[in-house]
């Protein structure tokens, strides 16, 4: 195995997870649109799975950008959006009130985008997480082009919903991925942040 | 109805709320 997934794994609890991902956005330099924290586990059997551990969606710099950008979407779509944003309002608050302003406001595309990853999850090396954690090896895709011709679906669903960089860093218990609507070149200052926070 | 795994709702709740913070923000 890699050597980093050979050390012992500490979990980490959901308010120290949120707390350096915030830490993580809020201390760098580059406009990075949210952080996840994919956790390592093993499915029944045996296969390594990285699922959802935490996330923090900090949101675009250009909020008037990205509310245009979100009304490019159809009726339809932003209407299918605010439904369920809506559901999971009234699941969360234990209520069925719709007077909430928040929920009526346009989702924008990496709003959709990160809440949808809620929902997914890598086995053994798939996707981007899975394939940096698989490999040992942080993978920095950047520009539109080059998520679109990605083999991975995730780098092609973020180039669908306004992303220009996919950023996914392995640590001894998953992956850090950090995504931006921005184009952010290569950095390791990044890499060895986000290993001196989470390791 | 939406099923979302107890794991999650934390994050969720977090999201929401940083959600409801940025509109009335705008």
């Amino acid at each position: 195995p890699p050597p980093q997934q050979s050390q012992p794994s500490v979990p980490l609890n959901q308010d120290s997870l949120q707390q350096r991902l915030q830490a993580l956005l809020e201390g760098v330099r580059n406009c990075w649109t949210y952080a996840i924290f994919w956790q390592s586990s093993y499915d029944y059997a045996g296969a390594a799975v990285l699922g959802w551990g935490d996330g923090y969606y900090k949101g675009e710099e250009d909020k008037e950008k990205a509310k245009s950008k979100a009304s490019l979407s159809t009726i339809a779509e932003q209407q299918h959006r605010k439904k369920v944003l809506r559901e999971l309002n009234s699941l969360i608050s234990g209520s069925t009130a719709t007077t909430d302003d928040a929920v009526d406001e346009e989702v924008t595309d990496t709003e959709w985008f990160f809440l949808v990853s809620m929902t997914q999850s890598f086995v053994n090396g798939n996707g981007l997480p899975g394939q940096a954690f698989f490999n040992s090896c942080p993978v920095w895709v950047t520009g539109t082009d080059r998520l679109a011709n990605s083999t991975c679906e995730r780098a092609k669903q973020g180039r669908v919903f306004g992303l220009q960089t996919i950023v996914c860093i392995p640590l001894a218990n998953g992956v850090v991925e950090l995504g931006s609507s921005e184009f952010i070149i290569q950095s390791s200052d990044l890499v060895n942040k986000v290993r001196a926070l989470f390791n | 109805a939406v099923a979302v795994p107890q794991a999650r709702k934390a994050s969720l709740a977090r999201f929401l709320e940083k959600r409801k913070e940025r509109v009335s923000n705008t």
